[in-house]
């Protein structure tokens, strides 16, 4: 099993969550987290004066889900959160050893 | 024997004072401890564990386990030191060191009572707790030896932690024994030419929780000062890991100045359930020691 | 060594650090993440009108623990986040190559 | 390629973005954790008694990096974060096995 983990633009969650919803992935956690690169972050007004924040809020999304198909969930989630602007984010894919579904202490893939 | 007895309490009650008067300074610099306190004498808590004044840490709280399990047992009994650790850890004690934690949990959860050689074991949380090994040995250097390095084998296996376990064992055991300031002398000598980690002169100041800072502040002002209150107050405020050498600095200057060389207003804060305890198996653990007539 | 990474459910935090503790096991990070799933969101009412919130406050926690520890590990998290109710959520095992304990420089199992 | 991550006390972030600028390195994910350990919470009051919170805020900072600079960002990270007091953090070190750049599909080396 993998762990697909994005960093998206935040008004890009809905799409990317309809959009895996569309191919039957429906279990993810979310996190909310600051990125930073090159995209720029807002100016802000502090005191009079305009400053550039130097973060941009982004959010994480981590799916795990079977081997065969971390393709096509890469790819939606390419698909769907791609505004073509610097800061579009990044996907990364790391191997994941086991899972356990909690609420049964089902292992594997049955717990996904 | 009633001067041993009551040099061997002072011992015990010397770690707990040194420990409770050290704990405020724990991870400071000298020049900190100056801003904040001038010249640190009072036991008062706070420091970075938010104390209440006369509370212990894991120094004494871990000798007190030992303590408890020689008593119980009558005799030694390693696993149920560490039993005794277990439940300890257990508890959510105010403090426990990360190397100390590994080892107990490893008893804990695999019954291993000797943790592997690390490079990393010379830290000094082996050699605190050495007082009630000391007393329940009295009389016998050897067994002392093989008895320290057993105890501490269930947290710390490194050569120089071994060193200063059996090194300050003897020490405390010759001092209670009546041992005088030049007889001492000759023995801490005697175990930095075997040791050269414990050399403590030039001192440089490092008071870090490594065994040999913490040795050779130590010796540096338990040889610098003339009596308890000017060896401990030296000792806490030197800063680093002030407790622990607080605690062996006690531990020692306890053994040599006996009770009355302990400062009556530090042993009223001290928590009054933790020093009634420490007299009282201070006195039971030599009394299972050869030194007492048993073998 | 291994992390271990559990997305419980918030009120199961602290009888999950409780029976971690009980083993030894005391250092871990934790954060506030969102989950979707299975189990369905609250309703809440906005502008007079009921609507079901997608998403589930979650707790994720994080533990680098020694790969003999492993196994135990779970287990205590498995058991003590339980209700056997929708939304308990995972466990996920993944391998950590090196650890670092920055206030001493302590390297692999010396540093957890 | 690996994934760094980071632990680190709050306030250090500034200096270890700073560090790490200087060696090249821009792009990164925080976010906000909670930290338990040996480390004490601050004290708060309740109902008249005084106790002990027992977490701290901690920054996580995750950086993906080419195998080759690894070396060079842990050391970075471990010199600027560190204060030599209990609660430092820790860094752990994960293999990841793909890497997408949402924007433009790019993949690998060049997506980072
Ligand atoms: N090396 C990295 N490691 C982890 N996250 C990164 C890294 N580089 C960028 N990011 C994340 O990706 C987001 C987008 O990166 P950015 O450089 O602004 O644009 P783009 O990905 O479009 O080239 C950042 O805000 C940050 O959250
Ligand atoms: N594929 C997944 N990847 C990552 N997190 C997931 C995944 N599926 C579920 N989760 C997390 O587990 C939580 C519980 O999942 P849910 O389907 O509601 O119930 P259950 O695990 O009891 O079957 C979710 O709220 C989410 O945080
Ligand atoms: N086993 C662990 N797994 C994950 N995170 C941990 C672990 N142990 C500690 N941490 C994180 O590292 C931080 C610092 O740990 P702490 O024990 O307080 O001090 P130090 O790292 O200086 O020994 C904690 O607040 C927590 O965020
Ligand atoms: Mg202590
Ligand atoms: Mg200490």
């Amino acid at each position: 099993m993998k762990k697909i983990e994005a960093i998206i633009k935040p008004f890009k969650l809905d799409e990317v969550k309809e959009s895996l919803n569309d191919i039957g992935v429906q279990g993810m956690t979310v996190s909310e987290v600051k990125g930073f690169g090159r995209q720029k972050g807002h100016t802000e007004l502090y005191r009079g004066a305009e400053y550039v924040v130097d973060f941009l809020p982004k959010i994480k999304l981590e799916i795990i889900v079977p081997d065969d198909l971390v393709a096509q969930v890469v790819e939606v989630v390419e698909k769907s959160a791609r505004t073509g602007r610097i800061g579009d984010g990044k996907i990364f894919v790391t191997n994941v050893e086991e899972v356990i579904r909690i609420r049964t202490g089902e292992r594997g893939l049955d717990a996904i | 024997m009633a001067d041993v007895l009551s040099r061997a309490r002072a011992a015990f009650l010397g770690v707990a004072v040194g420990d409770a008067l050290g704990a405020t300074t724990e991870y400071l610099m000298p020049e900190e401890i100056r801003r904040l306190h001038g010249v640190h004498d009072r036991i008062v808590g706070g420091g970075w564990l938010h104390l209440a004044p006369g509370q212990v840490t894991d120094d004494t709280e871990m000798s007190l386990c030992i303590a408890r399990a020689v008593i119980d047992a009558g005799g030694w009994d390693l696993p149920g030191i560490a039993d005794r650790f277990a439940r300890w850890m257990k508890g959510k004690p105010v403090d426990l060191g990360a190397t100390c934690r590994r080892g107990i949990r490893d008893y804990l959860l695999k019954g291993q009572l000797e943790t592997p050689p690390n490079e990393w074991d010379a830290g000094n949380g082996a050699a605190m707790r050495m007082v009630p090994v000391a007393l329940c040995t009295l009389g016998d250097e050897e067994r002392m030896a093989r008895l320290a390095v057993a105890q501490a084998r269930i947290t710390h296996n490194h050569p120089l932690s071994d060193a200063a376990c059996a090194g300050l064992g003897r020490m405390v055991q010759r001092a209670i024994l009546g041992a005088s300031r030049a007889q001492l002398r000759a023995a801490a000598e005697e175990l930095c030419a075997r040791t050269p980690a414990f050399r403590f002169e030039p001192y440089r100041g490092e008071a870090s929780g490594y065994v040999g800072d913490t040795v050779r502040t130590v010796f540096h002002h338990f040889f610098g000062t003339g009596n308890f209150r000017d060896c401990l107050v030296a000792t806490v405020n030197q800063g680093g890991d002030a407790d622990t050498t607080g605690a062996i600095a006690g531990m020692i200057a306890g053994a040599h100045y006996g009770r009355k060389g302990i400062p009556e207003r530090w042993l009223r804060r001290l928590d009054r359930r933790v020093r009634d305890e420490v007299e009282a198996a201070a006195g039971r653990l030599v009394a299972l020691s050869p030194a007492a007539g048993n073998d």
